[in-house]
């Protein structure tokens, strides 16, 4: 059976809504010490961050489904990720944003991440490539 | 315009997911 997760270590809880990260404007600290804007940053800024890092590994995730979760606003989505294909599910809300290798910013529901966040937002379709991390120690 | 003194600085790594599988073996 896949791994069952959440992006930020609890399971989601719309009550608490999303982090302060993803609003729109927010500040961004790179791994050279580069600031920039969240709605700025570019595929290559993670790669370069986490080659930087040393500790921290991009993982390629694909999204092979998005089913709707019990919980209200919720969608679970099952991810491919890295070489082995590893099946992953995270649950979270309609409007959490992913950010998709060559494209940005994708939620599931893009209206919603940008009436929440002004964050602008592609959908989140089956088959996009999202950027994960792990640790280098867990390999 | 930014002002330096009240304006958070988040790490790149908070807006991404960790997803790592459990290791089989």
């Amino acid at each position: 059976p896949p791994t069952s997760t959440s992006p930020h270590g609890s399971p989601s809880s719309p009550s608490a809504g999303l982090p302060p990260f993803f609003m729109k404007g927010s500040i961004i600290q790179l791994a050279d010490g580069e600031l920039k804007r969240v709605e700025d940053l570019r595929t290559e800024d993670f790669v370069q961050s986490a080659e930087v890092s040393g500790e921290l590994k991009i993982d390629s995730s694909t999204v092979e489904s998005i089913e709707c979760s019990r919980t209200p606003n919720a969608v679970i989505i099952q991810f491919s990720v890295g070489e082995n294909k590893a099946q992953v599910c995270v649950e979270v809300l309609v409007e959490y944003p992913f950010f998709v290798f060559g494209q940005g910013w994708s939620s599931c529901c893009p209206d919603r991440t940008t009436q929440l966040l002004a964050l602008s937002c592609a959908k989140l379709s089956v088959g996009d490539v999202c950027i994960s991390l792990t640790f280098k120690s867990l390999k | 315009n930014v002002e330096p003194r009240s304006v958070p600085v988040f790490p790149w790594h908070s807006l991404v997911p960790f997803l790592a599988p459990t290791q089989s073996d």
